[in-house]
């Protein structure tokens, strides 16, 4: 209020907090599950019958703050593009945690094999 | 190489078999070696990508079918394994994350001689267990089509001889060397029996053998071994060849590694805590007390 410019124009202030708020398609986890008959690999993987990786997808904000988790190089990045060099891409909404799947298939010779395979479905997002 | 659709001539052996692609993919997409033998997965979805049509992934190779028994069995494990949406359980001290079980390719059943005495020649083929899958445990697995009444209880004196090819002398193969065990269990309740053939079978899997030979030679006795030695108990029972059942550690990048659960200092008292048996039902009844209470 001692700024009579802001006193004056309170849209101002409406903009200046904007750039806080989350972004309306905001980076986040989204379910994604296929089936192995889709892909016709359902002859030869047993189990599990569908597969969910999920992905993530949506926007970045500006001033990330501890929700993502990402690492300060990430705000760096955005203010590359903003002010530096807009060639530089903006921070990626990407994965930020993965676990395991286990998957039981018919090997060419006959034999089964139960495996389990790290990093097979997204559980985690994050800007960087 | 050529950048273009479908098959390329000019690219021979792409769809040869996945593993060959794979490799050559890997050449090119700087993926360390031997990922794509360990990943069963991987090469199918290099292929994929590498063929944008929709015909891309239906030329898959021919596969074996295995033996429906064998197929239950794996089943059953993988549902106690894993949960409904395919994610391992976390068991304490669990450090298999491979089990692989093999029917026999090559089998010799021997006319039986006097009395019941069962033998036969057995060769398992185990190429597809790759040098980056080191072996915690194998078992011969049984299942027994017995013309006994299920709720009677059957002794089985099974002797079990591992043959080298002497290549040296072309003549016959020789027995490396032999291992005689007893199992005693009721026909009733069990569908499989297992044998745990770790030690047996250790040195030869070590050395990166993958033929396995083995002669078995089995009598069976109905009742309690105790009380009655003689052959007049001798059983028919008409023994399925065993499948073979091992457990592995894949120490590969793709492969999912558990931390040892049991915190520094504290080891299990064996490489496989309580692996999934028979028919004991779905899962360590104590560990779901634990999970529970840690709840």
């Amino acid at each position: 209020n001692k700024n009579p410019a802001s006193a004056a124009s309170p849209h101002n202030l409406g903009e200046y907090l904007k750039q806080f708020a989350s972004p309306q398609h905001e980076c986040e986890l989204h379910n994604f599950r296929l089936s192995f008959s889709q892909l016709h690999w359902d002859r030869w993987i047993i189990a599990p019958h569908r597969y969910s990786p999920q992905f993530c997808r949506g926007d970045c904000p500006r001033a990330l703050g501890h929700r993502y988790g990402s690492p300060v190089h990430t705000m760096v990045q955005t203010l590359i593009y903003e002010r530096l060099d807009p060639s530089v891409p903006r921070p990626s909404c990407v994965p930020a945690a993965y676990s395991p799947l286990s998957v039981l298939t018919i090997e060419p010779d006959g034999s089964i094999a139960y495996k389990e395979y790290e990093d097979m479905i997204a559980t985690k997002c994050t800007c960087r | 190489r050529s950048r273009g659709r479908g098959d390329s001539e000019d690219a021979p052996g792409f769809l040869a078999a996945p593993e060959d692609a794979a490799r050559q993919l890997s050449a090119v997409l700087q993926l360390p070696q031997g990922a794509g033998a360990a990943h069963a997965l991987l090469p199918p979805l290099l292929r994929v990508l590498r063929d944008r049509g929709p015909r891309g992934w239906q030329s898959e190779e021919p596969r074996l079918q295995p033996d429906s028994r064998a197929l239950r069995y794996m089943k059953r494990l993988y549902r106690m394994s894993a949960t409904r949406d395919g994610i391992p359980k976390e068991q304490r001290g669990r450090l298999y994350n491979t089990v692989r079980l093999f029917t026999p390719c090559w089998e010799c059943e021997h006319r039986p001689g006097k009395g019941d005495v069962h033998s036969v020649d057995l060769l398992f083929n185990l190429d597809r267990v790759t040098a980056l899958e080191h072996l915690l445990k194998s078992v011969l697995l049984y299942s027994f089509d017995t013309s006994v009444p299920i709720s009677s209880s059957i002794t089985c004196i099974c002797h079990l001889s591992l043959k080298e090819y002497d290549f040296s002398s072309q003549v016959c193969p020789g027995i490396s060397h032999s291992l005689a065990f007893s199992l005693h269990f009721d026909v009733g309740k069990r569908k499989w029996v297992e044998m745990d053939v770790t030690s047996f079978l250790q040195p030869l899997i070590a050395t990166n053998r993958r033929n396995v030979h083995m002669a078995l030679n089995f009598t069976c006795l109905m009742g309690d071994p105790q009380r009655s030695t003689g052959l007049e108990n001798a059983v028919n029972v008409t023994l399925v060849p065993p499948s073979l059942l091992l457990y592995l550690n894949d120490t590969s990048e793709q492969a999912y590694h558990r931390g040892s659960s049991l915190g520094p200092g504290r080891k299990s008292s064996s490489p496989l805590v309580a692996p999934p048996k028979g028919d004991r039902g779905q899962g360590n009844p104590r560990g779901k007390r634990a999970s529970r209470q840690r709840r």
